[in-house]
């Protein structure tokens, strides 16, 4: 499996569905969701889409995939993204 | 709430469901849909309008997997549904994998899931409020659902607030003639039509009927009950406990509430100063843990029920009560004592109810309304939409 900058583990199968699940919803390029292409990210990226994803959901924005923002994302829900356009900033209304 | 930047430039919309859920019986998922769109209508001056076949605004389909527009589903679980924004079209897809349920805690809640989507066809985006229905998880099945102010705020900032009054409860003006047919769409309320009494009635400043009973409370259309409800009181009048004994709204567009020794006042649904005060401070004379209170057709004045008696409160007089009260319920011909509820209707009528029925007022006359049926009445089959509830005479006339 590609390596991904941003942490020096091999991240196993279980991790690139968090990709996956992360650029579905808005929080990383659309392109992370093509199983088939590398995608090397650096850590800045990769903990500030966990941290709005953390944001977003009311959870403690820790930028690490603990378990509570694992349950979250394994809650089911709309399959609309949350952030419509990537990279728009959610301005506050 | 987040807009996604585009709207739709007409507010009466038509849909159609060109593909049913495979587990569901079809009379029932329109009746869903059609309350998952009053959701957004009820705030709204939107209307949504279902059509069987041809051009429409917002198409429905249940899916499986891969459906064509390149977003494929993900069998149960994760993903349960997707719509488009009104510039990509407005479309919903729901994932036919999912187990479907109505009113049950057993799969998912297709009204809740539905009202979500349709936020989406109208041009919402996912809101980062975790109690708002444009919150992106679904949470479980919620009986007492109703929108958070955070999804009220969303959509009327793209469609502007309800201006006409939708009439809750609006007999015609002639109360003779039973139920008009409804705009609005109607349900009944199962466990409202096994039981049709209730602690109160009362109509709001903007002329929507209310019954309250118990913790919650449900608002009258034209023919029955209005759909989505009940509802919480706690969460629509916040502050306000549950179990009250009486309402009015008086004629400086204020509704007042009744329990126990404390009293109430809201401007519509927000509380209108330091409350709940004693009953003997703001209305002196009138006794605690009354039955029922209405403001009169006949005169304006307000008068309170409790047991056998019945006192009038002029706020413009002082003393308000006359000494002369209390006076026996009975002057008013053909009431029975200890009345649960009592109203003046937006067709100017006076009505009080007992039990599961009720009785409508000649205020000439000064006594009940002699009409076919007699009185008293099913409230169920007139008030409450209640199919099975008979339509004729209730029991032994009153006294």
């Amino acid at each position: 499996a590609p390596t991904f900058g941003g942490t020096d583990k091999a991240m196993s199968n279980y991790d690139i569905d968090f990709q996956m699940y992360l650029a579905q919803y808005g929080y990383l390029s659309p392109s992370v969701k093509n199983p088939s292409s590398g995608h090397i990210m650096d850590e800045s990226s990769w903990r500030r889409a966990i941290a709005e994803f953390q944001s977003f959901a009311g959870l403690n924005t820790t930028g690490e995939l603990d378990d509570e923002t694992i349950n979250v994302m394994s809650l089911p829900r709309c399959g609309v993204r949350d952030k419509v356009g990537f990279g728009e900033s959610r301005a506050k209304r | 709430y987040a807009l996604q930047g585009s709207r739709w430039r007409v507010k009466n919309l038509t849909y159609k469901i060109s593909k049913y859920p495979s587990r569901l019986n079809r009379a029932e998922v329109d009746a869903e849909l059609a309350k998952a769109f009053s959701v957004w209508a009820d705030y709204t001056d939107l209307t949504f309008t279902q059509k069987g076949k041809g051009q429409v605004h917002i198409e429905i389909r249940f899916e499986k997997g891969e459906h064509g527009d390149g977003d494929p589903f993900d069998g149960p679980g994760g993903t349960l549904a997707h719509a488009y924004f009104p510039v990509y079209g407005g479309d919903a897809h729901f994932d036919d994998a999912e187990v479907w349920s109505i009113n049950s805690k057993r799969g998912t809640n297709l009204f809740q899931v539905a009202a979500h989507e349709f936020g989406h066809s109208l041009g919402l985006s996912h809101s980062d409020v975790r109690s708002a229905l444009m919150a992106p998880f679904y949470r479980g099945y919620d009986p007492a659902f109703q929108l958070d102010q955070d999804d009220i705020q969303g959509i009327q900032a793209l469609y502007g607030h309800k201006s006409q009054i939708d009439i809750g409860g609006g007999f015609s003006q002639n109360p003779k003639i039973p139920r008009a047919t409804t705009q609005q769409p109607a349900s009944e309320d199962p466990a409202l039509c096994s039981d049709p009494s209730f602690d109160t009635i009362f109509n709001s400043a903007d002329g929507a009927t209310f019954i309250f009973k118990g913790e919650h409370y449900w608002k009258l259309t034209e023919n029955g009950v209005a759909a989505g409800y009940p509802r919480l009181i706690s969460r629509a009048w916040p502050g306000l406990p549950g179990n009250i004994d009486a309402a009015f709204t008086y004629k400086n567009g204020k509704t007042y509430f009744f329990k126990g020794s404390k009293y109430w006042r809201y401007n519509g649904q927000k509380v209108d100063g330091d409350y709940p005060k004693d009953i003997s401070e703001g209305f002196t004379g009138i006794p605690d843990n009354i039955d029922a209170a209405l403001v009169w057709s006949g005169n304006g004045k307000i008068y309170f029920y409790k047991g056998s008696k019945f006192w009038r409160f002029d706020p413009a007089q002082r003393p308000p009560v006359k000494s002369t009260y209390p006076k026996p319920l009975s002057n008013w011909e053909g009431i029975p004592d200890n009345v649960d509820a009592a109203l003046q209707y937006t067709n100017g009528y006076t009505y009080f109810f007992k039990g599961g029925t009720y009785w409508r007022f000649n205020d000439r006359t000064f006594s009940v309304d002699t009409d076919d049926p007699a009185f008293p009445r099913s409230t169920g089959y007139w008030w409450l939409g209640c199919s099975s509830a008979p339509r004729g005479t209730v029991g032994g006339n009153a006294r």
